[in-house]
């Protein structure tokens, strides 16, 4: 066993049921 | 064929100075030029010399982004569906004058390989269309592929555009881009896709591709969204084989490439410390869902709904993530068992170090809740991380380096979702090898025994 210099350990969800209709805001957002 | 020799190429674009003043036609080609050079010698390369059948190539790596919708538009031109049964190097003008597609389709022809680029599409459009843009044209940051004959074979409009590409247009619907080869079934999306259900779930998911192309311009964010890391887990939680070619440009933390198979990471660039661009060739497994070695689908909340939280006297503490509030628990000891909570779900952490060092810090996170910066789209995140220095208001900061070790770790959460990516990463970002961590059937990532 070697141990690990470990800077992260994630299990990063995605909920898709949750999302808003369309993920990217794009450029009327900036404008 | 059961196996294939696929390439990626990480490129380093040169960005031309902010383009806002527009050029004439017959000084179209100068922009790409140079980059133009440095793909064609990764692609003859890969083919001839490593008879690879297949290279991917990133994100705007022909014309960077530094563009306004009006300087770009000179360097878009119409690109048909593939149903039009094109060899462009073939029959040069039967869709117009079209450089950049007749070069990349000879460069795929005359080495006999698969070429996929990203460079952009024009449709003009008129009044009668009620969404169509004041300047009459859509225009889209789109994917190509050229078979091993110059064929045109994909060609994607990128879905979910990122904030700042200004020079682009949202397609009216999604579209699932996929296609046959003798290697097996592929599919292809760009860069922001990846957090989308569509195209990126639909395609593995519905219509069941044995690999994915993946052309980025990704610029790392750490903790929990560095290309690497993040694509790989990608790769390993959709059971898919995926070939990401990233932008190569360090002042904008851009890179890392790589060959993601399901059971394993073949090969990846990470390099923070030049500018050069790099190939890197494997081979995949054709179609890996028939293999033995195919991993077996992971229930992901099976363990963590099983167990009783772990009690603690410790007060959690907010910390921040990339603009999202995390509820942390530090880990006081060398050894010991924790639960943090947000809302729906708990996260429960198993851990025991080597030695703790008294000037590193590690909490446990957990974050439920929609994430609406860039984009909006709800998370569940478990996370051990190092915090940035001792002081608590750091946990959540990138951080580069640890000198304190796990010797065991088992992490698991309550997700309402199948669709969780496991990352782990280690001092100076790099990733952990497979043979010291497992993900469990029950959701558990946890260090090999």
């Amino acid at each position: 066993r070697t141990p690990l210099p470990v800077l992260v350990l994630a299990l990063y969800g995605r909920v898709f049921d949750k999302d808003p209709p369309r993920l990217g805001q794009g450029p009327r957002r900036f404008e | 064929l059961d196996a294939l020799t696929v390439a990626v190429y990480e490129h380093a674009v040169i960005l031309p100075n902010k383009t806002e003043t527009l050029v004439s036609q017959d000084k179209c080609p100068v922009p790409y030029e140079r980059e133009y050079r440095f793909l064609d010698r990764a692609i003859k390369h890969s083919a001839k010399q490593r008879n690879a059948q297949m290279t991917v190539t990133p994100e705007d790596a022909l014309y960077g982004w530094k563009f306004s919708r009006e300087t770009i538009s000179l360097y878009l031109k119409d690109i048909p569906a593939p149903q039009v049964n094109w060899i462009t190097c073939q029959n040069t003008q039967r869709f117009g004058y079209t450089p950049v597609q007749q070069r990349l389709s000879c460069l795929a022809k005359d080495n006999s390989i698969y070429v996929v680029a990203n460079i952009g599409d024009k449709k003009p459009c008129n009044a009668s269309d009620r969404q169509c843009p004041p300047d009459g044209r859509y225009q889209y940051n789109t994917d190509v592929v050229f078979d091993s004959e110059g064929r045109l074979v994909a060609r994607y409009h990128k879905y979910n555009l990122f904030a700042p590409e200004i020079q682009f247009d949202f397609p009216k619907d999604s579209e699932s881009v996929t296609f046959e080869t003798p290697f097996g079934k592929f599919g292809i999306f760009t860069c922001f896709d990846i957090f989308s259900h569509t195209p990126a779930v639909v395609v593995v998911d519905e219509f069941q591709v044995d690999s994915v192309l993946y052309p980025v311009a990704w610029y790392n964010t750490l903790p929990l969204l560095s290309a690497v890391p993040f694509h790989s887990a990608w790769a390993r939680a959709m059971r898919v084989n995926l070939l990401a070619a990233n932008t190569h440009n360090t002042s904008m933390h851009m890179t890392g490439s790589g060959i993601y198979a399901p059971e394993a990471v073949k090969v990846y660039h990470y390099d923070m410390e030049t500018e050069s661009g790099q190939l890197m060739l494997s081979e995949l497994k054709s179609r890996p869902r028939n293999e033995p070695t195919y991993p077996a689908a992971v229930d992901w909340s099976a363990y963590a709904r099983s167990v009783k939280p772990f009690l603690s006297e410790q007060s959690n503490f907010p910390g921040m993530i990339y603009f999202d509030e995390l509820t942390f628990i530090e880990l006081k000891r060398n050894t010991g068992n924790y639960t943090v909570c947000q809302k729906d779900l708990c996260c429960h952490l198993t851990y025991k170090m080597s030695e703790k060092r008294t000037d590193e810090v590690y909490a446990l996170g957990a974050f439920d809740g929609l994430h609406t910066v860039e984009g909006q789209y709800y998370l569940q995140i478990c996370t051990l991380l190092k915090c940035q220095i001792s002081d608590l208001r750091t946990c959540g900061e990138p951080v580069g380096s640890a000198f304190t070790k796990l010797e065991e770790f088992s992490l698991s959460g309550t997700f309402a979702t199948r669709y969780v990516f496991p990352q782990i990463i280690l001092s100076g970002s790099q990733l952990a090898p497979e043979r010291h961590y497992e993900v469990l059937r029950d959701g558990r990532l946890r260090s090999r025994s």
